[in-house]
């Protein structure tokens, strides 16, 4: 199922969610 | 009274064959409708202060138009002339328009372009004029200072199918999705509201105004205090906006030229914005870059991103189940 | 998702007009495929065996040009040009499109020098409203620009077809991200029986010191 494949695919890079300094802040 | 009331009738009947409107309508102001010998019927009064406003609406004049929709307001509503309330509602939606309340005035004009029936006592609607009147109300709501309200006449707007026939629904669209407007597209829309738009935004109710003027062109023609257009300006407002959208900082050089405007009427308006509280951000003038702030704090928009990705897992499991696998 | 479900429908078109064409009006098709503005995938219409017969055959580039289109970037292009027949603006633009996603595939914050390297852009305004006219208000990636880092930060970026050998990695990917969803659904497990149990002494604290200042009341 290539169109299912690209979707796992486009989802496997969502991860990091979010990558920022103030984000690392306000987490901690 | 009677006699002066026939006369002052017949002289602005004559002004506005003339096309001189104010005349004509300062004339039949002449009329004493509340107190006179004779009362006058509610009708007579409403029609006569529906076409005072009307007149003087045709030179644009909102003030005195006001003095009479308002006392029009008080006999509309037990008036069961259509007709009548008809030709109140285009009045007063052009008042709101020509007053700058855009949005009043394009939920008034949305109002007028749903009437369902098509002739109305003895006088036909035509598609066009209620055309005209969707169009008038979306180009009102573009004109609209941005605001969580405008949002909501937006997806009103861009949801009604109608709107998409419209020669104004590329914009409609991108204001909507929140996308920038490039100069080309602005000007477009600019001679959209040309003189030629004029006769068109004309609502051609026959049982409305034979003329009614659009003062779209001079709320676009017309300068604010800080010298921007008022379609200028909603237009820089809506791109700076939608730049927010796209980046998390730009020089306002780029952004002059990403908006098509100097860069110095750039950092203006996003000043403005920025301390009114319609855009989030801050301006460091020496480095000369604007920096958007998310209005969501990043913790939630992490939340976001892990909400969307669960959502984005759950399609692709629904699709595998759909799928058999 | 909604990237796929748009171009569902077109690549459903484009494999049925396939399997019944063959040689210069199916490399027609696939131009048409290659230059349309909403399709970005192309491992469905690569397997309709109509195609595959192209191989050896004097159209065998068209199935190259497809190729490209389901894996390749527009370097790669450049580097086969000469073998390759000449791309319309449309399949330019496209193979443009399709490289921002090869890009986002490994990293989530994209330089603009590499961004404008490998898609031969000369500045930054040039750049910047390719990202966004032609890649974010198409609905193939969602981020920001940041101009003083010079970079595009990604957030969301559609999938390309996929070539055999990036199935492994995708499954080693998958497992890690189970293994780590079990072992937060543990541990998240043991913070609560934690919190209960902590909840319970607590409980079991108050009434104790409650029970003795009842005494010494009694006492009093």
């Amino acid at each position: 199922e290539n169109s299912l494949l690209r979707q796992v695919s486009s989802l496997l890079r969502r991860l990091p969610a979010i990558e920022s300094v103030k984000f690392q802040d306000d987490f901690l | 009274e009677e006699q002066v009331l026939v006369i002052r009738e017949k002289l602005a009947e004559l002004y506005e064959s003339e096309q001189q409107w104010s005349k004509a309508a300062q004339m039949l102001s002449g009329i004493d409708l509340d107190a006179g010998i004779r009362m006058l019927d509610e009708t007579y009064k409403l029609s006569k202060c529906v076409q005072i406003a009307r007149l003087y609406l045709e030179d644009d004049d909102a003030v005195n138009a006001e003095v009479f929709i308002n006392k029009a307001s008080f006999l509309v509503s037990n008036s069961p002339h259509e007709v009548l309330s008809l030709q109140y509602k285009v009045c007063y939606a052009r008042i709101l328009d020509l007053k700058r309340k855009f949005l009043e005035a394009a939920l008034r004009y949305y109002d007028i372009s749903q009437i369902e029936k098509r002739q109305i006592e003895d006088e036909l609607i035509d598609e066009e004029a209620l055309e005209q009147a969707l169009s008038a109300a979306v180009t009102c709501t573009i004109l609209a200072a941005a605001g969580p309200q405008r949002s909501r006449v937006l997806a009103t707007l861009y949801k009604d199918e109608r709107c998409s026939k419209l020669k104004i629904y590329p914009i409609l669209q991108k204001v909507y999705l929140e996308r920038i407007l490039r100069k080309p597209e602005i000007d477009a829309f600019s001679e959209e509201l040309k003189p030629h738009q004029v006769t068109n935004i004309v609502l051609t109710f026959q049982i409305l105004f034979s003329r009614m003027k659009s003062n779209f062109i001079l709320q676009q023609k017309a300068l604010l205090p800080d010298n921007f257009t008022v379609l200028d300006r909603a237009m820089i407002e809506h791109n700076l906006l939608s730049a927010s959208k796209l980046y998390t900082n730009i020089s306002f050089e780029e952004l002059g030229t990403l908006l098509g405007i100097a860069p110095q009427k750039a950092e203006k308006i996003a000043s403005r914005m920025i301390c009114e509280d319609r855009m989030r951000g801050s301006i460091d003038q020496v480095e000369a870059v604007i920096h958007f702030e998310d209005v969501t704090e990043e913790l939630q928009q992490w939340d976001h991103q892990i909400v969307s990705l669960c959502q984005a897992l759950n399609d692709v499991l629904d699709g595998m189940a759909k799928k058999g696998l | 998702m909604d990237i796929e479900q748009k171009q569902a429908e077109l690549i459903e078109q484009f494999v049925s007009r396939a399997e019944n064409l063959r040689g210069g009006s199916l490399a027609n098709v696939i131009v048409e495929a290659t230059s349309h503005p909403s399709l970005f995938a192309f491992s469905e219409i690569l397997s309709v065996p109509s195609v595959a017969e192209l191989q050896g055959t004097e159209y065998s580039v068209y199935l190259d040009v497809l190729r490209l289109f389901a894996h390749g970037t527009w370097s790669d292009y450049k580097s086969n040009a000469g073998s390759l027949p000449p791309l319309q603006p449309d399949q330019v633009l496209k193979l443009k499109q399709l490289s921002v996603l090869t890009l986002a595939e490994t990293d989530k914050v994209l330089p603009y020098d590499q961004l404008m390297q490998q898609l031969d852009v000369s500045n930054v305004r040039e750049l910047e409203d390719f990202l966004i006219n032609e890649c974010m208000y198409a609905g193939i990636v969602r981020g920001k620009l940041d101009q003083l880092r010079r970079c595009f930060e990604v957030q969301f970026a559609a999938g390309r077809d996929l070539r055999p050998e990036q199935i492994g990695s995708m499954l080693q990917t998958l497992t890690t991200w189970l293994n780590t969803s079990e072992n937060l659904l543990l541990s998240i497990q043991e913070k609560i029986k934690w919190a209960d149990t902590m909840g319970e002494l607590d409980k079991k604290h108050r009434k104790e010191i409650e029970e003795r200042v009842e005494d010494v009341k009694k006492t009093l």
